[in-house]
């Protein structure tokens, strides 16, 4: 399976409809310091189904939905789609393309939907799980963790260890 | 018969013994479990050599080193369940020029099969992408994709 | 009357909000002691402002912002007893161009009276020096002296 | 006062004679990761007088003599001179230049010197930490104090606030 495409409204910084087309390879993300960089990377582990808002730096999950800036207002639905490439069906989904797509309300209600059609959380996570891109998985790489690995203290790394296993 | 974290840590540590030299060029590392019985609950020591140096704990190295041993172990952990993307936030910003080559190649080996993203601020690991995307905020506070050429970052 | 830690705080506060303003080129910024009496030990609270954006604790800022504010901070706990000179050992790591050349700034402001030492990596940051150290390990675990020019890095 | 040369021999991975004279404004100290640039930062604290081992990143104090590599054995003392000018007497000695020397040997002996002649730790603690140059002073910032001063644990600040007070 391969990664397609990411369309991001209402999250975080991504104010605007924010579509990335992807292509195999290694692509570089690039900008100024806080112009939403990490910001991507939050959004492809949410609509995965993270249920830790810490995880995404976020104090409560409410948080992610675009809160305004000097020139806006606050938003009241942050929304984030990707698909994927499955013509390998690598996924266990009998469809060339598969999209995920996640919804909060400043209500706190959330909708998941695949390929269009409402599903639960679980369905979200169990599919992705099994490809390793679940939220405990090490599909993202970060600095942070470079000191959390070199940690003296055992229980810090036990818990990254924890993860892979 | 060993139990699944023995396992995993058993995978993780060839991992590790391998791109670790591939990442430094040479020299030697390795991962041992200080409970043998439970590698996990017992803590982790690490020791690495870099080329033409002594062996030491991996605390004892240069901030780069410590950064470059830390990946060669993330992305081992990385290989024990493949996913097929892989993001990588801001790995490159305390190595020097040739450790960012030995990262940018070892990327290069892996994504005939792994899609890589990977946010940096560093011109030489943009110039061995393959692409790149922009962000940018032209409106304070609002994300916005632009293209960019590596011509223009120069 | 102020106790000495009060009055530490004070100045650091003062120094503070003026050199975050100098460093993001706008916005603004304040620590506020979280207990008046004892603002040591009641914990310190950091909020900041880039321009543009909104108010919001420090931790909520993006790798690179965080950076410069603690840079901020720090280098306003230095100037309440500046020393004749000063190593900034790769602050420089996490920040974009534009806030290399604001950090750049704030130090050829203050070099007139403070020897600055810089360890980087960045080749921004040396073309904004007075002049260049050169350290190799030409032979393996041994460190050597050695002149470098600009162009050579380029 | 003004850093005017620093020489060092036998500290960590100083195995030969080092030499840095400086100039005033601002010097980059470039090379690879692990050539030594940190280094030189740890042979100033420590020439300045830090008892403490692990702010110079070592176990014990006896792990900053130069202690072998690949090709070479280890050194038995390790030494660091610094020189200052002080024409115009900040430093409270009436000379134009004033240099301190530490070393250590493998004994454990340590020596202190000012100008060449020997004295005792606390000589050298007390010219310095009146100019701000104290082992708890905030003339050395490095990468690791931005993840402590932004730290949600309020000690992990206070700690940093009491160094400067
Ligand atoms: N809910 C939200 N509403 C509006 N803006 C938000 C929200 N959450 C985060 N932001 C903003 O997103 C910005 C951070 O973006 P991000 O962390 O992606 O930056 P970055 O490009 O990774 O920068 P750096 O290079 O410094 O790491 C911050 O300025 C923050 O204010
Ligand atoms: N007592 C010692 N004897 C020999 N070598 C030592 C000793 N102590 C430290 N070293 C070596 O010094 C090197 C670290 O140097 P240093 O931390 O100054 O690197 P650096 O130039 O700052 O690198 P980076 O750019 O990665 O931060 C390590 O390789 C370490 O093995
Ligand atoms: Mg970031
Ligand atoms: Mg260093």
């Amino acid at each position: 399976m391969r990664l397609k495409r990411l369309e991001i409204l209402g999250f975080k910084s991504f104010a605007d409809s924010f579509i990335m087309d992807f292509e195999p390879g290694i692509s570089a993300v690039v900008g100024p310091n806080g112009c939403g960089k990490s910001n991507v990377a939050d959004a492809l582990r949410w609509v995965l189904g993270t249920q830790s808002a810490k995880q995404i730096r976020a104090e409560v999950m409410e948080n992610v939905i675009f809160d305004g800036s000097s020139g806006r207002k606050p938003m009241g639905m942050a929304e984030v789609k990707v698909t994927f490439d499955n013509s390998d069906r690598s996924l266990a989904l009998d469809f060339d393309e598969v999209s995920v797509t996640r919804r909060l309300f400043r209500s706190g209600v959330s909708e998941y939907l695949i390929n269009g059609s409402k599903c639960r959380l679980m369905d979200v996570t169990d599919l992705m799980v099994d490809r390793g891109l679940g939220s405990a998985g090490y599909w993202i790489l970060e600095a942070e963790m470079v000191k959390t690995i070199l940690s003296p203290r055992a229980e810090d790394r036990r818990e990254l260890f924890d993860e892979a296993a | 018969a060993q139990t699944r974290f023995q396992e995993t840590f058993s995978q993780v540590r060839d991992h590790f013994r391998e791109v670790f030299v591939e990442l430094f060029g040479g020299g030697e590392a390795d991962i041992t479990a200080l409970d043998a019985e439970d590698p996990l609950e017992g803590g982790i020591q690490i020791m690495a050599r870099p080329r033409g140096k002594k062996l030491e704990n991996v605390t004892s190295l240069s901030g780069g080193e410590r950064a470059l041993a830390a990946v060669a172990l993330l992305f081992s952990l990385y290989l024990v369940k493949p996913s097929p993307f892989c993001i990588l936030d801001e790995l490159d910003a305390p190595l020097d020029d040739a450790n960012i080559d030995s990262f940018m190649g070892i990327l290069k080996r892996f994504s005939t099969d792994t899609q890589f993203l990977m946010m940096t601020h560093n011109k030489r690991s943009m110039e061995a992408s393959d692409r790149l995307y922009g962000i940018t905020m032209a409106e304070p506070g609002v994300s916005g994709l632009t293209t960019v050429s590596l011509s223009e970052i120069e």
